[in-house]
């Protein structure tokens, strides 16, 4: 499965 | 971080400060839909959980305790502090309508099956609606205090400045969250008649008021 990606955002 | 999604942080911080200071000044949230806040305070509280687990800046993290805590500063001024001035009547959107159907698209539709995972996805749906028992209100009533719609109108652009910062970061960092793209678009479009309304009244100094 694609790793979901980074959560950087508000 | 780019011009876009500062902008974005700024008018979103801006609308949860206009909406405190409003009922804070005012002594009352009239006008305000407290189903609403509550959705925003769900919102941030499963979306921010992993500021235990996910460190990405100062900025970030000091941002993301603010949205927390205004959100839950908002609940204690219309339920408790503030609960005789709550315009319960006008406010009757049904939010297990939203709270249902999201549930079964976060657990359908993420990126991965964790827990923290399919609870940013959960957030991220609910957002996109979670404004709607407030616009009912709106609609309901017929009208909205000049400052309920400068609330409006910084919480709707917070959304429609990130749609440009993701397209930025789609030319220049390849950068894409599907989840989060049509989430934000959904949620840009449903603000869409009331920006129509805010630039073409608000703006012109008259009250936002919909046609009987």
């Amino acid at each position: 499965p694609v790793k979901a990606p980074l959560k950087d955002e508000l | 971080m780019n011009i876009f999604r500062l902008a974005g942080d700024i008018a979103h911080l801006l609308a949860v400060i206009i909406l405190l200071l409003k009922i804070w000044k005012s002594r009352s949230c009239a006008g305000i839909s407290g189903r609403s806040q509550l959705l925003f305070a769900i919102v941030y509280t499963t979306r921010y959980l992993d500021l235990l687990t996910n460190f990405v800046s100062i900025y970030n993290s000091v941002m993301k305790v603010v949205f927390i805590a205004a959100s839950y500063a908002t609940l204690y001024l219309m339920y408790m502090k503030f609960k005789a001035t709550y315009d319960h009547n006008h406010d009757t959107f049904r939010i297990e309508f939203l709270l249902i159907p999201v549930t079964a698209l976060a657990l359908l539709v993420n990126h991965e099956f964790s827990v923290l995972e399919i609870l940013w996805t959960f957030s991220i749906y609910l957002e996109s609606v979670a404004i709607l028992p407030q616009l009912f209100m709106v609609s309901k009533t017929g009208e909205a205090e000049s400052i309920t719609s400068h609330y409006l109108f910084a919480l709707g652009s917070y959304r429609a400045l990130y749609l440009l910062n993701w397209i930025y970061r789609y030319y220049f960092e390849g950068f894409f969250d599907p989840i989060a793209v049509v989430a934000g678009v959904v949620q840009t479009v449903l603000y869409c008649d009331f920006f129509y309304l805010y630039i073409t009244k608000v703006l012109k100094g008259k009250k936002l008021s919909l046609p009987a």
